[in-house]
């Protein structure tokens, strides 16, 4: 699966997602990436997300929208709704999950709880910074 | 200059380090790079948020080393069916495609369906000929299959034959 938000310099966020599934899956399996609030979600009052790991974990959380209403409700950073996202019912939502995340301020956020988060991200004329493992 | 900022990604996974190569790794950061100047060079210039994020997953769509577009698993039946969604946060309008095969950038497909489709969500055939009819670039069944896909896809089905059989 791969993604992408951002914040443009009108203050507007936007979401893409898109996925080749899983190797071996059955014809017609749907996972998280098209799924409006399970993969993907984007509002500009609160926040940008874009999930990725387990797609049937992803999609029984609706994810991405638990992310936003942790920013919009809870008044979360967008990095502690992605870490909350991350542990949400973990006993029953067992799998890997991978965030990233852009709040209306332009604060960036990525957060697994794999070993490997390949992301990169660019704020404003900064230098880039690029990861494949999550120790980075 | 107002905040404008972009964050990409490639696919989260656990896995054995050791099955990541050097050269594995370094392809996958050249990748990540490129898509991530893509979507950045369409804010820098003043573009909208939705075009960047279109252009930084269509990068990572063309790239093999990612599982979208070129370089997507294969089903049980070894075929791509790939996904993509796309959102408006300004005005929450969203596009959405499943299970669609051919379409070279399914991300720019799911952008189609957001600006020019009654509906938010089209699927398989329907989201195909969608494509078709706005004039999508459509690639043969081979493009989309890498050799690594091929390798792991018979890794599957070869280990599914080896368990016993249920019925008599």
């Amino acid at each position: 699966t791969v993604g992408a938000v951002a914040l443009d310099q009108d203050g507007n966020l936007a979401v893409a997602t898109s996925t080749g599934g899983i190797e071996g899956q059955l014809k017609g399996r749907v996972g998280d990436s098209p799924i409006v609030g399970g993969g993907s979600y984007a509002a500009n009052e609160a926040c940008a997300v874009s999930c990725t790991g387990d797609g049937e974990i992803i999609m029984r959380g609706a994810l991405a929208h638990e992310v936003y209403a942790l920013v919009k409700y809870k008044g979360l950073s967008a990095t502690e709704a992605c870490r909350e996202a991350v542990k949400l019912r973990d006993e029953d939502l067992k799998g890997d999950k991978g965030f990233i995340a852009i709040d209306k301020d332009g604060n960036v956020a990525i957060e697994t709880n794999t070993n490997i988060m390949r992301c990169a991200y660019r704020i404003g004329e900064e230098e880039p910074f690029v990861a494949v493992w999550r120790e980075e | 200059m107002p905040t404008y900022s972009i964050v990409i990604h490639g696919g989260a996974v656990t896995m054995d380090p050791s099955k990541m190569t050097p050269d594995l790794e370094a392809a996958i950061r050249e990748g990540l790079q490129q898509a991530l100047q893509a979507g950045w060079e369409v804010l820098h210039g003043g573009g909208s948020a939705l075009d960047a994020v279109e252009a930084a997953v269509r990068s990572l769509e063309n790239n093999e080393h990612f599982n979208a577009g070129r370089g997507s698993s294969l089903n049980k039946q070894g075929e791509v069916e790939m996904d993509a969604s796309i959102m408006d946060g300004r005005t929450l309008r969203a596009g959405a495609v499943n299970s669609a095969r051919y379409v070279k950038n399914p991300i720019t497909l799911a952008r189609t369906v957001m600006e020019k489709c009654k509906h938010v969500f089209l699927a398989s055939e329907g989201a195909v000929e969608f494509a078709l009819q706005h004039g999508l670039e459509m690639e043969a069944v081979h493009y989309f299959e890498t050799e690594k896909a091929r390798k792991e896809w018979l890794e599957i089905m070869q280990e599914e034959e080896k368990e016993p059989q249920e019925q008599d």
